[in-house]
């Protein structure tokens, strides 16, 4: 599964992030 | 209690809550709605195993939303919102499915956010004995919160506590989430000892659950692990990059 930097899960960048939509 | 009223008042906060709480049957509307679409599945593995862990994401996707909404955390840096949420998210969502049970489940049955209700007869039967064992200690402690009689308010305070229940030395806004930790655990207090008189201490029991529910969390991220190792979870499943992120 992908993650995104540092250990962080890239599912939770993008439901966080106003500028990303979730899968 | 305020004049003219009917009984005590609801902490500010607790009612905040409440509104912020969205309604179960738009939750399973959504849920249901996102189930209908065929998924890029295994075919080699069962189709409720597969459906089972579909829900599970899509009430994981459900609870962030939930959060992102919440005051203070709203507030916080998006650095700080995902160190908490990748502390939580399995309490969350064992705590969601704990509620359901108490405020909608019926003996004897599990009821799942779809509508669904499976006997547990038929998790003894078909489940592993690693689910049928996470179910039934989940159980024990629904029995223990309905004989508490946990209510709606006591419920979005906990979920609120549960979201925000890590050393504040992890982030980088400190005093914002040492505050409101603060004026929760005042806030449950203050509503359990104004409405359940009688019960002496239900916030200090109603804090004793929450150790179960990370006790509890604890044995189901274990399981998810266990499926993970055997390869039988489904590709890109939510949960299991959410397992596999480096944790605080």
């Amino acid at each position: 599964p992908c993650q995104g930097p540092v250990g962080r899960p890239a599912i939770l960048q993008a439901l966080l992030s106003p500028s990303l939509r979730a899968r | 209690p305020e004049p003219f009223s009917g009984g005590p008042s609801v902490p500010e906060l607790i009612l905040q809550l409440l509104q912020l709480e969205p309604e179960e049957d738009q939750v399973r509307a959504r849920i249901v709605g996102c189930l209908q679409e065929p998924a890029k599945g295994r075919p080699d593995q069962p189709a409720p195993f597969s459906l089972l862990c579909r829900m599970a994401d899509q009430t994981f996707i459900s609870i962030v939303d939930w959060a992102r909404r919440c005051m203070v955390f709203k507030e916080l840096e998006v650095a700080d919102q995902m160190t908490l949420l990748q502390n939580c998210w399995s309490e969350l969502l064992v705590f969601d499915h704990i509620y359901r049970q108490v405020q909608y489940g019926k003996e004897g049955s599990i009821l799942l956010v779809t509508g669904q209700e499976v006997e547990l007869s038929v998790v003894a039967s078909q489940a592993g004995s690693l689910l049928h064992s996470l179910v039934l200690r989940a159980q024990e402690l629904v029995l223990q919160l309905h004989a508490l009689q946990l209510d709606r308010q006591e419920f979005v305070c906990l979920k609120f506590l549960i979201l925000l229940s890590l050393d504040v030395k992890f982030l980088n806004n400190h005093s914002l989430v040492k505050d409101a930790q603060e004026k929760a655990n005042a806030a449950l207090l203050d509503y359990t000892l104004c409405h359940y008189p009688h019960c002496g201490d239900k916030f200090q029991q109603l804090l004793l659950c929450l150790v179960e529910v990370r006790a509890l969390s604890v044995q189901a991220k274990e399981y998810l692990y266990h499926k993970h190792l055997g390869n039988e979870m489904p590709r890109n499943n939510l949960l299991i990059e959410m397992l596999q992120a480096k944790q605080t």
